[in-house]
């Protein structure tokens, strides 16, 4: 039980720190286990320094960096025991441009390394280009769901939907 | 285990059949706020075995079933079917004999929730584990819901521990 | 005490009830004394259902849905008894675009009704379109902060401060 | 009153003196994340008599003080001053005299705040009522910090009615 958690760990924590330095495209991100000497009772904290910044207290970090630093965890604990499939619902909300990419690119190598299909919820257009394909929901009908096929090259038609 | 479509029929906003193919690799889902594109990916965390309406926004398990617009009235009934390929044969033995798995879920009105794989009756706990055994599962890290990654970020060190549990 | 929480409750709520209409394009949203007889006492929940919707239990409205409804909320507030500024760091993240032009539009009559100076953050391009004026914060050197203006005059320069 | 000008100096990410002109009706702030466009916000906050570390995303007072980054030193003061138009002579009667008010918050590590008005050394009580009749304030529903509309959505009743109040 606590063997196979501490290997669990340091293989989270390996993938978390290659993850990490590549969706800030630079920086330092590791994990450590605290508050007890026994890893079943202990807690998981993250320390993580974006490029060219000082290892501050985790809370000092922006909205966006947080966002970005608990996605790369998320997704280190997912590269090690791979799921049929992953569902993320508006994760780039607090994402500028460049880390939308950033995050696509991500989620292309991940998709790249797993047999794991994928459903993106996004508001966002850079993130709408990026995936393979895309399924509208409409309430053309107050309050009445419906779904339907969107057209990736009709760049109308896509914004319609952001 | 892959996953290959879901329908839902009465689920929330969806109250006529819909159908989702889960194709491989980046499927993005989009349009205006409000319009149900949570309510649809609650629909597979919920067919899979969400136990806690809470986690589906709801106060209590009724509340995922249609409850009417201005226009139409109230259903009684809501259904998601979810259809799994099995031609690795890794399923649990008295299922594993088939190429295709359907899991579905169905709930009344005031008389709870009734699971089903491949038209025989099963328990909640069957179900769960189904998925659990696949590395997935409605508490899987890898369904995020929205506004679960600012959950996250301000967690306790023990809740986001949990986590490392999913990988062990 | 009471009297006068009674009265600021009445006027809010007026307040909310117009803005909901407007800021949803139709619908209905009203608040509620709750859970004490003693205004001094109560706590405020809304009651709200977008146009064609039914009134369902607040949680369950979208995630855009309940951001607008608090916004509104707000900026009734806001409107009772205007600041001299107004900070919104944000607000429009889980916005979608057609929702971000009524926000704009909304800012722009609270502009009108009052004498508030606005600062406004967003990583929105419609919402830095409809701004008046744009500064941007940068870190050229790393981890150090500038403060430079904007041309939003500039389309390219803007989309970089996305 | 009118807000005019905020001047910040080694106040987080801001170690060099900096100078934001508030313009009257919309001024948009933009940026890449983790540029310091909150610690901004913030900063305006901070002057105006915030007391919460926590409120702040720091764990004591003196997190906001620059700490220095690979290439550059930390610093031991950071210090914000606001420029307030005061032509309508609302302002107590103390600093009633002048067309400008000019707070300013400084804090220098391990020892503490002090508030200056026109150069007076006065109490944080003191600057918070000047806000609070002004009908502002660090805590006024007029300043939404990051993340807090969503904290709204999901308060209980009671915590929102405080809201009511700052109204009353
Ligand atoms: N049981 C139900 N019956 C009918 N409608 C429901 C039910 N439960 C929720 N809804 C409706 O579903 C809508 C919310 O849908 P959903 O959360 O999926 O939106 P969304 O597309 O994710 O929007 P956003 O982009 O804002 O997150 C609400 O407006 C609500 O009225
Ligand atoms: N005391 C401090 N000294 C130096 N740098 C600090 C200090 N406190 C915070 N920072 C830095 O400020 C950055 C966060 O700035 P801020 O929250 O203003 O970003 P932001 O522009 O709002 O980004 P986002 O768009 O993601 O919300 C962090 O990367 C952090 O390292
Ligand atoms: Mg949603
Ligand atoms: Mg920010």
């Amino acid at each position: 039980g606590r063997q196979k958690m501490l290997e669990a760990f340091e293989i989270v924590n390996k993938n978390f720190g290659e993850l990490f330095s590549k969706i800030f495209n630079g920086g330092h991100g590791h994990l450590v286990l605290t508050e007890a000497d026994d890893p079943l009772e202990a807690g998981l904290d993250i320390m993580a320094s974006p490029p060219g910044k000082k290892l501050l207290h985790r809370s000092l970090l922006s909205g966006g960096e947080q966002a970005l630093t608990a996605i790369t965890l998320i997704f280190a604990v997912f590269l090690t025991n791979p799921a049929p499939v992953c569902v993320l619902d508006e994760v780039d909300a607090p994402l500028d441009d460049a880390n939308i990419e950033r995050f696509c690119d991500l989620l292309d190598e991940i998709k790249e390394r797993t047999e794991t299909r994928f459903l993106i919820v996004t508001h966002n257009a850079i993130s709408m280009a990026r995936m393979e394909r895309l399924y509208g929901v409409t309430m053309s009908e107050q309050g009445v769901s419906q779904l339907v096929s969107v057209d990736l090259e009709n760049t109308e038609e896509m914004r319609a939907f952001a | 285990m892959e996953f290959k479509r879901i329908r839902l029929s009465g689920f929330k906003s969806f109250v006529d059949p819909t159908e989702l193919i889960i194709e491989p690799g980046l499927t993005g889902i989009v349009g205006p706020n409000g319009c149900g594109k949570s309510n649809l990916l609650e629909a597979m965390r919920w067919v899979m075995g969400e136990t806690s309406a809470k986690r589906l926004r709801g106060e209590m398990m009724d509340d995922v079933i249609f409850s009417g617009t201005e226009r139409r009235p109230s259903r009684n009934l809501a259904e998601v079917t979810l259809l799994l390929d099995n031609s690795d044969r890794k399923a649990p033995a008295q299922f594993n004999d088939s190429d295709e798995l359907e899991v579905s879920r169905r709930i009344e009105r005031d008389s709870g929730s009734a699971y089903r794989i491949n038209g025989v009756e099963v328990r909640a706990r069957d179900v769960q584990m189904l998925f659990a055994d696949a590395a997935t599962g409605a508490n899987s890290p890898s369904l995020v819901s929205q506004g679960q990654v600012s959950a996250f970020v301000n967690a306790k060190p023990q809740e986001r521990r949990l986590i490392l549990e999913e990988a062990a």
